[in-house]
Formats: structure tokens, C-alpha cells, sequence
């Protein structure tokens, strides 16, 4: 389901998109029971930043999130 | 270090620059300076020599605009995203990008040093992408370092010289 607008998983979810080419999901089927794409991208950012990879929106990374930075994606397409 | 897929670079050492526009938050020399030092940042190794020109199209646009500024990626006010610059090719490529929004500086620590913000953005505009490396200059996230005794690290000058070459010395 969508992540509800203002919390941190739909501003994670921003973030991704923004900068680790993460597509945007909300018309995938509720049904799907693999990994869903947040988390594997989450993993990717983790291990771009070197925090530890847990796939899971923690306090690091959201405080890694939320630093000034480029706007530049950090990953080619 | 890394740089943009099909490894976009100028195809000449010599590269132009104009300033568009200046932001409020310094004097117009000293924008002018901190824009020389930070190309200079990648010229002393590196065979690129940088031209400034003040009209008509250079290679390197530099602009300060918030918010919607005429490209496809908008800013975002305060913080978050503070500049981003495109890879080397024509139209908007080289183009850099500030966002007037945050407020930049030269010689102090508050704010965001317009040097260490400048330095980057260049790499990008000279093709280098995001390192990993959390001490190089094209590490995504902002850090401050004084300008007076910034060294380019090993990483960002092996990134350039991977593209141009190393300097005639």
C-alpha cells in the first residue's frame, strides 16, 4: 500500500527514488510475497554509505537520509 | 571514485565557464574567487585549463535558483539537496547548479561553504560520479573543509586523472 504522506518510510521512499533509482511501487499487487524493491534498495544505500545492511529503515540511515548532500543520484541506471 | 556510464568527459582540455548569476549571501568578487579556486581544485592535476567567459554558452553554466529553475530536478528549499551539477555533454550538460535557498559562505563554517559545495559539483561536471569513499570531495554528503589548506584527496585525483590524464608538469 502506499506509505502514508510526512512519515519517515514515505520519505525514505522520496529518497530512493531521488537518488538510488528506486521505481516507484505503489501499483505493485499487495499479493507479492518476494523482497519488495524498498528494502532491496534501502540494502543498496546501506552498503553505498557503509552503514550496516539490514534492508530495515533504521535510525543511521534515516540520519544518513536527512544530512545535506548532492542531488545527484548516487547510482548510474 | 567513479564516474558516469560511458565515461562522459569534455573532449578537450579546455574548458569554459560563466557565472549566469550570483547569489545574495557574498560579494560578487569573492563568488567570482571561490568559483576560480574550486575549478583550480581539479586543474592543478589534472591537464584541464578553464576559461571564463561572460556571454554566450560555455561549457560550465553556473547558476544560483531555487526551487522549479529550469531543468527537470527541482530544489528543495533549506537543506536536503544544496546543488547538483550534470555530466560532461552539450546543452545542459557541465551546467552547475546552487540552491539559493540554502545560504552559502566563504570564510566561515556557518552555512555551507560555497568552495566545498563548488569543488564537488565541478567533479561532477567534469564527469566524475559519487565515490564511496567517505574522505573524497565526490562523497555525496556535505562536509566542511577549510579552503585555505584543501588538498584534492587520492581518491578524486585518481578519478580525474582516470578521465583526462595527469598534469604536464
Amino acid at each position: 500500500a502506499p506509505l502514508p504522506p510526512g512519515s519517515n518510510a514515505s520519505f525514505a521512499e522520496d529518497y530512493l527514488e531521488k537518488f538510488f533509482d528506486l521505481k516507484n511501487t505503489n501499483t505493485s499487487s499487495s499479493n507479492n510475497r518476494r523482497v519488495s524493491p524498498f528494502n532491496l534498495k534501502l540494502r543498496e544505500m546501506q552498503q553505498f554509505f557503509r552503514l550496516e545492511e539490514t534492508g530495515v529503515l533504521d535510525e543511521k540511515t534515516l540520519e544518513v537520509m536527512n544530512k545535506p548532500r548532492c542531488g545527484i543520484p548516487d547510482m548510474a541506471e | 571514485y567513479s564516474t558516469f556510464p560511458g565515461n562522459l568527459k569534455w573532449p578537450n582540455n579546455n574548458v569554459t565557464y560563466r557565472i549566469e548569476n550570483y547569489t545574495p549571501d557574498l560579494p560578487r568578487s569573492e563568488v567570482d574567487q571561490v568559483i576560480k579556486d574550486a575549478l583550480d581544485v581539479w586543474a592543478k592535476v589534472s591537464p584541464l585549463r578553464f576559461i571564463r567567459i561572460n556571454s554566450g554558452v560555455a561549457d560550465i553554466m553556473i547558476s544560483f535558483g531555487r526551487r522549479e529553475h529550469g531543468d527537470a530536478y527541482p530544489f528543495d528549499g533549506p537543506d536536503g539537496t544544496l546543488a547538483h551539477a550534470f555530466a560532461p555533454s552539450a546543452g545542459l550538460g557541465g551546467d552547475t547548479h546552487f540552491d539559493e535557498d540554502e545560504t552559502f559562505t566563504s570564510h566561515t563554517t556557518a552555512g555551507y561553504n560555497l568552495f566545498n559545495v563548488a569543488a564537488h559539483e565541478f567533479g561532477h561536471a567534469l564527469g566524475l560520479s559519487h565515490s564511496t569513499d567517505p574522505g573524497a570531495l565526490m562523497y555525496p554528503i556535505y562536509s566542511y573543509r577549510d579552503p585555505s589548506t584543501f588538498v584534492l584527496p587520492f581518491d578524486d585525483m585518481k578519478g580525474i586523472q582516470s578521465l583526462y590524464g595527469v598534469k604536464n608538469t
